[in-house]
């Protein structure tokens, strides 16, 4: 099992809808600064992830949709889709719960006619709630929480927290 | 909850002091609960000796790489007690000069070998290890898109191009 | 005590959208004073738009870099207040890609004109631009030692000669 | 005027008498990681500045004394010395008040018999106090706070506080 792509769609600097596959092993992302590098990895959090949006630099989910850039307009719909490999191992048994070669989880967000924004959830085409598709991925060992995500300036922070903190790292882990 | 707290300290301090040698091979690391019967009450210590230095050195003394290195074998090791499928690093080899970059970058790629590994990097060493490159850009309109048809050699041409002008 | 203050911000402000524009051409950069009628009831922000990104963006938003640049700027912006005939920088290109970093290091280099700049840096773009080098290391034996000799050459050499193995 | 030279003496990592020279124009420190380069940063603060001893990463100014290193005995020890070319400008008058064309600003600290770190303040061989020191030095322009001096993590820490600290760092320099 392993994750095949992301799909976003107006999430965060990505305007539109754009793909970036995976390959197994070791892949390494680079660019200039500015560019949605570490937008990719809010990306990420963002469909697996409990951390709050602190986390990805947004006051709320509302700021994560896509401002329009130097010239655009603000979009009103946003969602991002982590595709997983998830054909059956030695055992026949598939690792995600889910009866697909390609395992879909999928989080959206857009703004209501009060301009607040809605979230929703889905596995595949089905309608699913938050704590349900946590479940399902948590199950095959795919935590938004710990140390699985790194986000940029975690291991400085970690480097310098009081000790106080730092065991309450541990306490997270147990 | 206390004995689900030490058993779980014990686990990752094995699995700490191991990456700590590996990472800073001469030096020696190891995880102190600061108050080990009320571990409650007190915090969690990363002390660390890295290679050459004085046994009576405290976190505050280390340096910025230095710190890098520690928080990262903490990390490997929190990652030991309950492995998953795929990783995400966010520039953290940030601070390390070229040997310590490439310790990390070594010990990615051999991980990589169970799980998926994916690392944002700017430095080059980084790069070279890696088997698939991504590039990210943005086209001035604020707009991020992949750059399509994107490798090591283009990877490694988008930060020497900077130093091929320079020269 | 407030005339004063909104004086000093005044200057600094000038200076800073300088530098900023200076930093990050095509980009916008100004300070704001949260709340100007009782400038110590409220804070100081800086308030950026990176080249092609748009108006909306808040200090938040921007990447590890975009805020380096951001803060940088503000640096340049307070040293230009009250000048001063030495500086000292310490790995201040730590998040930066290469063009950032370049731009950073001709900005030092252009001021060095005035007054002298001493940069620590472990980056190929910075040390290219630099007129003198130091190296410093450690024998092992947690002994800090300059390295005699030690040249622009050596200096890249020391980065080099890493991925020169490598390749 | 500009820095001639430090010369350190069991100043943190430095061992023994170390001297590094400084040309004018653009100096470029480099080295591993440990291996100094900030401890240079911080012997240059430790005379000029105002902060605190937290700064350079040490709980109090007896933890700047050279420890020994891997098999060594701690110092009792330690002074660090910087030496500006003081040469009389066009107008002859030389830019820091002291009469010698290589000014020499040292600070020291030993360890009492009670192991407590006493410090100690001299321009050239006269002895004077902290503050003596500070106001000679401040004439010049040469300040420890303010930015002139900025340690590693310090344009992090700036692009990242609050406001209201931001706004504490516009008030110092007014
Ligand atoms: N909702 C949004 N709509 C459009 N752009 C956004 C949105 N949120 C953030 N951005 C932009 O995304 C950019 C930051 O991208 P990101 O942090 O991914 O950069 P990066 O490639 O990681 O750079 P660095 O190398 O400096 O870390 C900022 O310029 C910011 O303005
Ligand atoms: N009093 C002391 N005696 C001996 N060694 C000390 C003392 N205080 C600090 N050190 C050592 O100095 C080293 C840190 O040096 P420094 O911070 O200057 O490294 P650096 O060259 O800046 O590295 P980096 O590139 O990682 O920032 C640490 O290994 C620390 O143990
Ligand atoms: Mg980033
Ligand atoms: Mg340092």
């Amino acid at each position: 099992m392993h994750l095949l792509r992301i799909e976003l769609e107006n999430f965060k600097s990505f305007g539109g809808q754009i793909t970036v596959p995976f390959d197994e092993g070791f892949t390494a992302i680079t660019g200039p600064n500015g560019s949605g590098k570490s937008n990719s990895g809010d990306a990420i959090q963002f469909v697996l992830g409990t951390r709050s949006t602190k986390v990805m630099r947004a006051d709320n989910v509302g700021d994560l949709i896509f401002n329009g850039g130097k010239s655009g307009k603000q979009a009103r719909h946003m969602s991002v889709t982590l595709v997983f490999a998830n054909t059956p191992e030695i055992d026949g048994r598939r690792r995600l719960r889910v009866d697909e070669d390609e395992a879909k989880f999928t989080r959206s967000v857009r703004l209501n006619r009060k301009n607040q924004p809605v979230s929703s959830y889905m596995i595949g085409d089905r309608s699913v709630t938050a704590t349900e598709m946590r479940r399902t991925l948590a199950e095959a060992g795919l935590h938004g929480d710990g140390y699985n995500i790194v986000l940029q300036g975690d291991v400085t922070t970690l480097a310098t927290m009081t000790p106080h903190r730092r065991r309450g790292v541990l306490e997270e882990v147990a | 909850r206390r004995t689900r707290l030490l058993a779980v300290f014990e686990h990752v301090n094995t699995n700490f002091t191991r990456a700590y040698k590996l990472l800073q091979p001469g030096g020696d690391g190891r995880l102190l609960l600061e108050n080990p019967k009320n571990p409650f009450e007190g915090g969690l210590e990363m002390a660390c000796v890295p290679p050459g230095k004085s046994k009576r050195t405290r976190r505050s003394f280390l340096s910025g790489g230095e710190k890098s290195m520690a928080a990262l074998a903490f990390i490997f090791a929190i990652q030991d007690y309950e492995p998953s499928p795929f990783y995400y690093f966010d520039e953290v080899d940030q601070n390390l000069d070229p040997f310590n970059a490439e310790r990390i970058a070594t010990l990615c790629r051999l991980r990589s070998m169970q799980a998926q590994f994916i690392m944002v990097t700017l430095r080059k060493v980084s790069l070279n290890l890696a088997d698939h490159h991504i590039g990210i850009t943005h086209a001035g309109d604020g707009c991020s898109r992949r750059i399509a048809d994107f490798d090591r050699a283009a990877a490694l041409e988008l930060g020497e191009e900077f130093e091929k002008e320079k020269a």
